[in-house]
Formats: C-alpha cells, sequence, structure tokens
C-alpha cells in the first residue's frame, strides 16, 4: 500500500535562528536537530534539542514544527504546523 | 547464470531536474534514456540533505543517529562502529570493486582514504584537475580570473586543459575495458562532481539555456510560517566572489532577480554537462558489450534549492534538498537483453535540435528512501540480503535499515517473454 511507504530525513542546527554555521554546524555546535516523516500525503517535521554528547534527541523539547500536505501545498510553502494541532500529530507519532 | 557487474553512478547535488522525472527545460538525454530501460523511483529521499553523512549513509546502510556524523568531521568505523560498506559487501563476495571521483566524501569521514582498503580492490582514483575546482580559473566580465559561483569556462584556458569529470569518464573507460579480461565481476563507481558548485561548465552548455528562457523558482519568497531554525541561510554561496560583490543582507537576502536566473542557468548547464559524461561513460559500456551483464544504478547524494522558499543550496529538510534521482537498470529485468549488436545505450547529444521523446520505463511513486540502495542493490546482484539491523545496532558489522526495494522489480509476465531472465 503506497500509503504505507515512508521516508525519514533529519538536519541539525546550532542555533533556532539562521546564523553563521547554520548550514553545517560541527557537532559539538549542533543544539538542535529536524526529524521529518514524509508518506504521500505530508511532509511533518519537529525540530527538537539534540546533545551532540549523548547523540540524544528530547521529543519533548520541541523548539518548531513544519507540517505540508502535498495535494494542497505541493511545495510546502504553507506551514499548517501551528493551525492544525501539529503538536497533537506529534503525540500520536510519537515512537 | 555468471554474477552481473554493478556500474553504480552518484551525482553530487543533483535534484531530479531531469527529463525522464518531467522537467520540460533540462535537456538530458542521455539520462533520460538510462531512464527508459530502468526502473525509476519517482519518490526518493536522502537521510539529510548535505555531503558526507548522506553518503555515509547510504553507503553503509545507517541512519545518521547510528552513524553520528551530521557534519564532516568523524570516521564511523571510529566513532560509531566498525559498519561494512556497500562496496566493501561486494568485494567480499568475490567482486573487484573499484572507485572513480567523488563517491565518499574525501577527508576525515572516509578516513583520508574513501575507505581503503576495506571498501576497494585498488586505490580509489580522483581527477588530477579536481584541485582547480575552487581556484580563481573563472574570467570574469572584467576580463580577470575569478573564484565564482558561476564559472562557465573555455576548457582550452583552464589548468590541465580538462575537468575533473572529463578525467573520471576517461578513466572508468579504461576501467571497464580492462574487466573485459578479467574473469572477476566488477562493481565499478563513478562519482561525479557537478552540479556541486563552483558551478564550472564548458561554457558551450550556457547556450542550450538561454536566459529569456529561465524563469524564477516558483515559489521565491521565504515562507511566512517557516520557523527560523528550518531556513538553510546559504552560507556556501556566500563566499563566492560573484555573490560577495552583491553585497547581500544576511540571514535572507534576496539575490537580485537577474543573478537568481544565471545560478539557475548554470546549474542547469551543469547537469546537461554531467549528461553528456555520464552518455560517453554508458556508450562505453554498451561498445564493450557489457550492458547485458552489467546493473546500472543512478542516483544522487541529496537535491538543491534554486530559489524555493527564498534558499539556495541543500541543508534543510525540505524535499527541494532531500528528493534525488534514483533509478536501476537491470540486464533482462527492467529491460530485455539487448540482441548482440543492439546498443542500449547509444551516446545522444544534447545540442541536437531533434530531440526525440524518450518512452519513459517503468516507474515507482512509493516513497523510499536512498537508504535501501544497498540492500537492493545486493539482492539484484543475487547477493544475500544483509538483515535488517537491530536497534541499536552500533555493535553489528553486516546489518541493514533500509527497505529492500526488490518487490518493486518483479516482473509482470516472466512467461510471457522469453528474453526476461528468470
Amino acid at each position: 500500500n503506497p500509503r504505507e511507504s515512508i521516508a525519514y530525513s533529519q538536519y541539525p542546527r546550532p542555533a533556532d535562528s539562521p546564523q553563521w554555521n547554520s548550514d553545517k554546524p560541527s557537532l559539538k555546535d549542533i543544539k538542535v536537530m529536524g526529524y521529518s516523516i514524509r508518506t504521500i500525503d505530508y511532509r511533518y517535521t519537529v525540530w527538537v534539542g539534540f546533545s551532540p554528547h549523548e547523540f540524544l534527541a528530547n521529543f519533548s523539547d520541541v523548539h518548531a514544527g513544519e507540517l505540508y500536505f502535498v495535494d494542497s501545498d505541493p511545495l510546502q510553502d504553507h506551514n499548517m504546523y501551528n493551525d492544525s494541532q501539529g503538536k497533537d500529530l506529534l503525540q500520536h507519532l510519537m515512537p | 547464470t555468471a554474477p552481473l557487474n554493478v556500474l553504480l553512478i552518484i551525482v553530487d547535488d543533483l535534484r531530479p531536474s531531469l527529463g525522464c522525472y518531467g522537467d520540460k527545460l533540462v535537456r538530458s538525454p542521455n539520462i533520460d534514456q538510462l531512464a527508459s530501460h530502468s526502473l525509476l523511483f519517482q519518490n526518493a529521499f536522502a537521510q539529510q540533505a548535505v555531503c558526507a553523512p548522506s553518503r555515509v549513509s547510504f553507503l553503509t546502510g545507517r541512519r545518521p543517529d547510528t552513524t553520528r556524523l551530521y557534519d564532516f568531521n568523524s570516521y564511523w568505523r571510529v566513532h560509531a562502529g566498525n559498519f561494512s560498506t556497500l562496496p566493501q559487501y561486494f568485494k567480499e563476495n568475490g567482486y573487484v570493486t573499484m572507485s572513480v571521483g567523488k563517491v565518499f566524501h574525501p577527508g576525515i569521514s572516509s578516513n583520508y582514504s574513501d575507505d581503503s582498503p576495506y571498501s576497494w580492490s585498488i586505490p580509489p582514483y580522483h581527477p588530477s584537475s579536481e584541485k582547480y575546482e575552487n581556484t580563481k580559473t573563472c574570467r570574469g566580465p572584467d576580463g580577470e580570473l575569478h573564484a565564482n559561483l558561476l564559472c562557465p569556462v573555455d576548457i582550452a584556458d583552464v589548468p590541465e586543459g580538462t575537468l575533473p569529470d572529463k578525467q573520471s569518464t576517461e578513466q572508468a573507460i579504461r576501467l571497464l575495458e580492462k574487466t573485459k579480461t578479467s574473469t572477476r565481476p566488477f562493481f565499478l563507481a563513478v562519482g561525479y562532481h557537478k552540479p556541486h558548485i563552483p558551478f564550472r561548465y564548458p561554457k558551450e552548455f550556457q547556450k542550450l539555456y538561454p536566459l529569456e528562457n529561465i524563469t524564477l523558482a516558483p515559489d521565491p519568497e521565504v515562507p511566512a510560517g517557516l520557523p527560523p531554525v528550518a531556513y538553510n541561510p546559504w552560507m556556501d554561496i556566500r563566499q563566492r566572489e560573484d555573490v560577495q560583490a552583491l553585497n547581500l543582507s544576511v540571514p535572507y537576502g534576496p539575490i537580485p532577480v537577474d543573478f537568481q536566473r544565471k545560478i539557475r542557468q548554470s546549474y542547469f548547464a551543469s547537469i546537461s554537462y554531467l549528461d553528456t559524461q555520464v552518455g560517453h561513460l554508458l556508450s562505453a559500456l554498451d561498445d564493450l558489450q557489457l550492458a547485458n551483464s552489467t546493473i546500472i544504478v543512478f542516483a544522487s547524494d541529496h537535491g538543491w534549492a534554486l530559489g524555493e522558499h527564498g534558499e539556495w543550496a541543500k541543508y534543510s529538510n525540505f524535499d527541494i534538498t532531500t528528493r534525488v534521482p534514483l533509478m536501476f537498470y537491470v540486464p533482462g529485468r527492467t529491460a530485455p537483453l539487448p540482441e548482440a549488436g543492439e546498443k542500449l545505450f547509444p551516446y545522444i547529444d544534447p545540442f541536437s535540435s531533434v530531440q526525440e521523446l524518450m518512452e519513459p520505463g517503468r516507474q515507482v511513486t512509493d516513497l523510499v528512501e536512498l537508504l535501501s540502495l544497498s540492500p537492493t542493490l545486493a539482492g539484484l546482484a543475487g547477493l544475500h540480503v544483509p538483515p535488517r539491523c537491530p536497534v541499536p545496532s552500533f555493535h553489528v558489522e553486516l546489518c541493514r535499515e533500509g527497505q529492500n526495494l526488490m518487490k518493486h522489480f518483479q516482473v509482470e509476465d516472466v512467461e510471457g517473454d522469453p528474453h526476461l531472465r528468470g
């Protein structure tokens, strides 16, 4: 079932706002990790606190979220995370 | 029944702006021709949109959270676990494994050795002209040489009179010729540098993309609802002399629209230049009668933003930077075995006015991960597919975190067609 196919991606950041090393933070400077789940219907991303020493992501420490629906927003320009209780979805998706 | 050879083509920073992915503007006839004989994955995604982490991930079959490489500064065998690699697995199964160009990311992340000797049977090849890639070899409007982002060159004018990807193609063809006398199957990985920045390509390719035909990205503004943490401030291209001269504001720019169009023009021109290199490589494989005994995989390590969401480069979680081209040609399975003397991959000149429409091959729309490349390739070559990894798997040398995509290669009616390999 194509609906079951999922692709995960992730990206690290040194801070919540763009800065000189946002594109390529060194491991020791990573403070946030953005984890994305993609299906044929949506892309859901949570940017959570990350410890580079324990290599641990803290899914209770959500810095920001993104939610785009493929059919209505294929270019991913309209973030629905805050509008659609994205936070609840996170609880639902929690591993 | 002889084991199939493998030709793995990895392209640096190539988003699916290709004819076979529906792009109407880009001239990529040789890649489109490969696609017409392949199984093409429409929705394949990288696990992290930056070179070294993505490459180590799909070449070891582990996610970045397992390789623990999110930057460029560690070697997984020392830092996370002694994970086996895709070429190493083939080498341990009797293949002669060879690397040309940029397969592993050079430097610490591959132990300054492209992970030799584990992964490769012979020392990896790197084109000598690569050392000029980021030097002042771009002739600017002032007639002086600069280290620019936009760098269409006159081949006769550049050091050594050649470019890295040309040298890589020549070396790969030499190696293919040598394999003809070998009894062992080969696994040849060819890593092309373009369209990675700087956009340094033979200037004639610019003619394929007249500026008046180049539009801006469909959504060139930074979206209102985009969290600042999600935004990539494209710091790398800002280091280039021609971009520095624009005095752009940090972090959001914007880049003047005429320069945006020039960046897009040069990215597309770089793709067509790369396409010619792939075309020469595949036609040589054909000429050596290897097309009926070689699996060909074409993929990139991640995509690239060309102004979408006000962003440039990779470094984000957007589809535009994580979605990659991924296709597999398997002789007798994705295409009938070529008749004696039949050419499957004759070279096609992107400049020729007659761009015949290419019959697309079979396509899969399910979402898949670049992580699945290695187990799938092992399965297609008839090797035992490594087992799923336990969680955690730092202590396990050989396992896979990606899916095996073999189910997509089932042939509908094998009985109906004697050509198709069982």
